[in-house]
């Protein structure tokens, strides 16, 4: 869940730069 | 568990726009059939959100909850309301309503001859059975409510002090400061979510 | 160099020394401050210091290392080669900035601007000399904004010392040029072997010198722009130059604490009074409110 709103759906390389982390 | 829920049924798992039992508005519910069970629907909504879903990105940050709930505060709201006419009667004619007519998806429960005499006098007829909404055996029943939410707050260390503390810093010895009727009123006031107003002052009296 | 550290992590700020020469902690010392990569839209800035005794002043500057400049990048790196040779007496110390830090830096809520970035990384790299026993008695230090300012604050925090603030420094005094060729053979290097820690298919390294006016640099910027996530962090995203083409190319983002428009749910102040026409909707209990929950 991100704290910012991108008003559209599409494919995003999510893999590539989201590293998740506590 | 939802999934295969509704492969063993027809439809076996169907929204439905229910009563809210506390504002008397509709509201959505979802209804699973196999397993008998209804689950209120509560939406996170906060704005300026999105998702990251794999390798996407979904605008819109709606994320809703399904929870159990007892189907009993539903049935009791169709109960208070029959009550004006201060008779014993039979519950296909006290669950109905034309503007949620879905209600009768709630006599299909198995559970339901054990849920009715939590808040209700019952009669038999020539084997026909007959109800009257009962306020104080309500209001035993509410109290073990209570009494269940009160112990799931403690166990799930939820803020419940007085002062407005944003529970995004709850202190790690929150529960010493919290005393038991903070716990009492805050459980009080999480049920009166459920039930319609006038009853919330009678259960805060008793 | 050894840079592996920052190779390990590129998207903080690390710190990097020679060790201390023991004259240094005995003899009064001169220390010169000069930064490379200030310009580049890609890449870290350096920030360096490069100190020795004022009694070895004439053989750093037997070193030739004359304006860094005029040197070219293998000159550079001989040239700091040699330095560590004589580290018996030359001492260094760096502090690499990721482009990660100065985006969030300057971008942050709280605005932390390069300028400031800069000071406080000078600042922090004398300090650091002083802690570890280097008895500085002068600085210079190549200007960065208003040498005025800058020199005024540099000596109110160090008043002990004789600060000297002024431009082309790393052409007037031996020591800045020789921070300067430390500053630079850091960036160099930072540059080159640059691990992306985006694990990107087609990733061409052609980016040129990552100044904004280098047409390879801004050929390589469009064809990396992704239009949810910007660049690499290897760019600057507080870059006027990067800002523009995500302008261009990329999705639009909304925050929460934007200025926008529809100030819903205010009603207007009058509706406060007349209670009757607003039928004030019973809110859900305090649970639901505090997680953002309501009902369908």
């Amino acid at each position: 869940l991100l704290p910012c709103e991108i008003p559209v759906n599409r494919p995003a390389p999510v893999g590539c730069f989201f590293t998740p982390a506590i | 568990y939802f999934k295969d829920a509704s492969k063993k049924v027809k439809n076996g798992l169907t929204f439905v726009k229910l009563v809210n039992p506390c504002t008397g508005e509709g509201a959505i519910y979802l209804f699973n059939m196999y397993l008998q069970q209804l689950f209120e629907i509560k939406v996170f909504k906060e704005k300026h959100h999105s998702w990251f879903i794999n390798q996407s990105v979904q605008s819109g940050g709606l994320l809703h909850f399904a929870t159990p709930m007892d189907p009993l505060f539903l049935l009791l709201h169709y109960f208070i309301k029959a009550d004006k006419e201060e008779k014993f009667q039979p519950l296909d004619q006290v669950v109905m309503d034309d503007i949620f007519p879905n209600c009768i998806l709630l006599l299909k429960l198995r559970e339901l001859e054990k849920l009715l005499p939590h808040v209700t006098e019952e009669k038999e007829i020539g084997n026909k059975k007959y109800y009257k909404y009962s306020k104080e055996k309500t209001l035993k029943w509410l109290e073990k409510k209570v009494n269940q939410t009160m112990a799931a707050l403690k166990s799930n260390k939820v803020n419940v002090s007085a002062h407005v503390q944003s529970t995004a810093f709850f202190s790690s010895c929150q529960a010493s400061s919290d005393k038991e009727d903070d716990y009492i009123r805050y459980a009080h006031g999480l049920i009166s979510d459920y039930i319609p107003k006038e009853l919330s002052d009678d259960l805060s009296k008793y | 160099m050894d840079l592996n550290m920052l190779e390990r992590n590129n998207t903080g700020r690390c710190r990097l020394n020679s060790p201390v020469p023991a004259v240094c902690r005995k003899e009064p010392c001169v220390l010169g401050v000069d930064e490379a990569g200030r310009g580049p839209v890609l890449g870290p800035m350096v920030y360096a210091i490069c100190y020795c005794p004022l009694s070895r002043l004439a053989d750093l500057e037997a070193l030739k290392v004359a304006d860094s400049k005029t040197l070219s990048e293998n000159e550079r790196e001989r040239l700091f080669a040699k330095m560590e040779e004589d580290r018996d007496f030359v001492g260094w110390a760096l502090d690499v900035l990721s482009p990660n830090l100065i985006s969030t830096s300057m971008l942050g809520r709280v605005k932390y601007n390069l300028n400031s970035l800069s000071h406080d990384t000078a600042t922090g790299l004398v300090q650091y000399a002083l802690d570890q026993g280097v008895k500085v008695t002068q600085v210079f230090v190549d200007t960065v904004g208003m040498p005025e300012k800058y020199q005024e604050r540099l000596q109110q925090h160090f008043p002990g010392i004789e600060v000297t603030v002024k431009a082309k420094a790393d052409a007037l005094y031996p020591v800045v040029s020789a921070a300067s060729i430390c500053a630079k053979v850091a960036r160099d290097q930072a540059v080159k072997n640059w691990q992306f820690v985006e694990k990107l298919q087609d990733l061409d390294t052609d980016y040129g010198s990552g100044y904004p006016n280098d047409p390879k640099t801004k050929a390589w910027l469009k064809k990396h722009v992704e239009p949810v996530f910007g660049f690499p962090q290897f760019v600057r995203f507080s870059w006027r130059t990067a800002q523009s083409i995500l302008e261009k190319e990329a999705e639009d983002v909304m925050w929460e604490d934007l200025p926008t428009g529809d100030q819903e749910g205010l009603g207007r102040i009058t509706s406060y009074f007349n209670e009757g026409s607003r039928t004030r909707p019973r809110l859900p209990h305090r649970f639901f409110q505090e997680r953002g929950l309501e009902q369908t």
